[in-house]
């Protein structure tokens, strides 16, 4: 019974582990940052410390919307400005134990969720494609 | 039965509505695409013709690579070059009548999918939100 199953599997199963997460340290310059998400495709990534605890994440809409003033793009900012002045430190967060339907909630209105352990030490990231083959491997059962 | 909801639900029903639907146009130079792309917030949109019809999809990504140089960002190629010579033709289309399944399997590997009617002109986009949350409502049923 396809319900049954949704509530075995969890958050760790879907997540893609850490070591396979591009992502920016908080103290780099904004132009490190977007020269990471440009080469690695990624719209926005997780942005950790050196100890690699989850602090955030940041994406190019963020760093664009810094560098866009009233005439032009001034992108001279990109090298003056860290990740620390802009990530988004107001995301939702997963333990590996959270349920695929915590899971589908957190990703109804993000593409992906970040996923730490109680201490807050990165474990990884569930996205929405991965929710998605889930359930729709469900649908068929 | 969850599983029959799921094959009356159409993409007509779930798409965000071309009128609600940021956009560029073929012709517009890159720095005002970007500029559209910041302002709305979106990572991604469709590219239009100047008679509406749907013509690819154009993204932050696809625009920050065109300018990445071998040292540094170009940002002046913004302003000479065109949103034709760079946008994405290569994607996924779908129509109003095609159903939930089919707009779940083309949202598996696709942020968003365009959808338009069979002379081309453009109806609207499905999401991946729009598709997570319809099929949240199902697990419930
Ligand atoms: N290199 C690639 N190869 C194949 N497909 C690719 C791809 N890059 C992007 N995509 C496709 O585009 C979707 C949106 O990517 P985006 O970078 O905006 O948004 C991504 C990105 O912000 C983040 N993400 C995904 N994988 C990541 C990774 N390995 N490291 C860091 N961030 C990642 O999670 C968001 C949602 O990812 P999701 O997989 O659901 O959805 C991805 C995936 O379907
Ligand atoms: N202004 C806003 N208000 C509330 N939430 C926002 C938002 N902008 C973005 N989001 C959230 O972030 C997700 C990813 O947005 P993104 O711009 O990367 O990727 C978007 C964007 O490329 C495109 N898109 C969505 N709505 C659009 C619209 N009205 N016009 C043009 N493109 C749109 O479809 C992709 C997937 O959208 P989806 O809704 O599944 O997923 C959205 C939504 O959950």
């Amino acid at each position: 019974q396809g319900n049954m199953q949704l509530t075995e599997v969890l958050v760790g199963d879907l997540m893609i582990s850490s070591e396979k997460v591009a992502h920016v340290q908080i103290n780099n310059p904004l132009e490190h940052a977007l020269l990471v998400l440009v080469k690695s495709g990624y719209s926005a990534v997780p942005v950790l410390d050196s100890t690699y605890k989850l602090v955030g994440t940041i994406g190019k809409t963020i760093i664009l919307n810094q560098i866009l003033g009233l005439e032009r793009f001034e992108f001279e900012k990109l090298s003056t400005m860290r990740v620390q002045e802009v990530l988004n430190e107001d995301i939702p967060c997963l333990t590996k134990e959270a349920t695929l339907m915590e899971g589908l909630n957190a990703v109804i209105n993000h593409p992906f969720v970040c996923v730490a352990d109680k201490e807050g030490y990165f474990d990884g990231i569930l996205t929405r494609r991965a929710i998605l083959k889930q359930l729709k491997k469900n649908i068929y059962t």
